[in-house]
């Protein structure tokens, strides 16, 4: 049963907080800003306001005690720098920090802190992704080249079965599954499976040869 | 060949602005703030100092030939909501916008914004599950119920084969890919590929039985 600590009760802080909690873990949430710590006091187990660049103050909220901590202080680099250090100097073994740039995550790396998090410019490279190919739902990075990418289906292939349409001879492109509606998911898709207009194809290729197979049946 | 206009250089917008630069799409990108749009200049084709609350100068900027448009102001919620009314009654086909909160995104909604952007809950909803289930790595939504998950292999399963480890048959989990190191991934793993560690699994399933999986194999 895990317990969590959370620094800063920013946008992303205060979700990661309330979702804890929402799952029914514990969580002790601190900012220094008393307006914050009011408008989370129902979403987590606790909340204080405090300024967590203060050892002390750390040690007599028992931080020391959890094993997950997250800072999620964003604009305040030096802050955010400084109470990530102090966690984990207070032996805290898994410290996960939001970063506000590259070099903030740079500096977040070197001082251990054990997973480094960019909201910002994770969300941004998925909507450009999105909309240079405006079929592309959604997708994960399987590694930097390779994605399992959701498609909705375009007018081109609706009404071809997957045999005719042989999108994995002609790109590459292998089709793992098609989701149609809100709850049928065909895990494989059949040779014999008709598209339909609304059903997303989930695909797994490589980037390049996504955008290929969706240029060609645009 | 499409063309871009972004208003709000904040983390966020500067990086949907330089990947989509990145990518050769044309990218305007508008700031109030002089610092931002210095910051700026060599990321997108053209930055503009300018208040984009401001119907005229959008006007003489020529935004209303824009295709898409992405409004990324977070904090000033006036700002944005006027910025992104602005834009659609400019007539601009699909316009994008980050919301800061679920009432802020409800209005946007309601004033015809096309897509509403969650970009720090949406991150903090996908490290709160990721906490949870300590295994895993990275998902990716299909439904609200099923999921294709990334599961680091855990000391528990390493050493066997998946014809051994009968995931499918015992869990209803199904691995449909297998990722080795940066660049190596089998799609589909062969039933006697033996599970080393530091292996990546890329599984298909409902939540429930990724967890139920995960718990059994810790
Ligand atoms: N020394 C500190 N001790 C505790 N809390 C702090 C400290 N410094 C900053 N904070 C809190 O961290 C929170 C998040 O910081 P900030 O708003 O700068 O981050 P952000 O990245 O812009 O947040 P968001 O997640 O909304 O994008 C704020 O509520 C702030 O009060
Ligand atoms: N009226 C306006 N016209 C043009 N730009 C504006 C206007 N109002 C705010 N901005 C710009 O929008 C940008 C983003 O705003 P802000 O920093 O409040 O958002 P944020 O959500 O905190 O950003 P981040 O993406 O870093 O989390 C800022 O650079 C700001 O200068």
């Amino acid at each position: 049963i895990k317990e969590f600590v959370l620094i800063g009760l920013g946008r992303f802080g205060s979700s990661v907080a309330s979702h804890l909690h929402s799952m029914g873990y514990e969580v002790l949430a601190i900012d220094i800003d008393e307006k914050r710590v009011q408008k989370n006091k129902d979403f987590c187990t606790h909340v204080v306001q405090a300024d967590a660049t203060d050892e002390q103050t750390l040690r007599a909220l028992g931080v020391a005690n959890f094993e997950v901590a997250i800072v999620s202080i964003g604009h305040d680099m030096q802050a955010s720098i400084l109470v990530a250090l102090l966690l984990k100097d207070l032996g805290i073994p898994r410290v996960i920090a939001k970063a506000s740039s590259d070099v903030h995550g740079k500096v977040l790396k070197r001082i251990g802190v054990d997973r480094v998090i960019f909201p910002e410019r994770d969300m941004a490279i998925k909507l450009a992704n999105h909309l240079a190919i405006d079929n592309i739902i959604d997708y994960l990075e399987i590694t930097p080249d390779v994605s399992i990418v959701e498609v909705s289906a375009t007018p081109e292939i609706q009404g071809q079965t997957l045999r005719e349409l042989d999108i994995r001879a002609k790109y590459d492109v292998n089709i793992v599954a098609l989701r149609r509606g809100v709850t049928e998911v065909l895990v494989p898709p059949g040779p014999d499976e008709v598209i339909r207009p609304g059903d997303i194809l989930i695909a797994l290729a490589t980037n390049e040869n996504v955008r290929r197979w969706q240029e060609a049946t645009r």
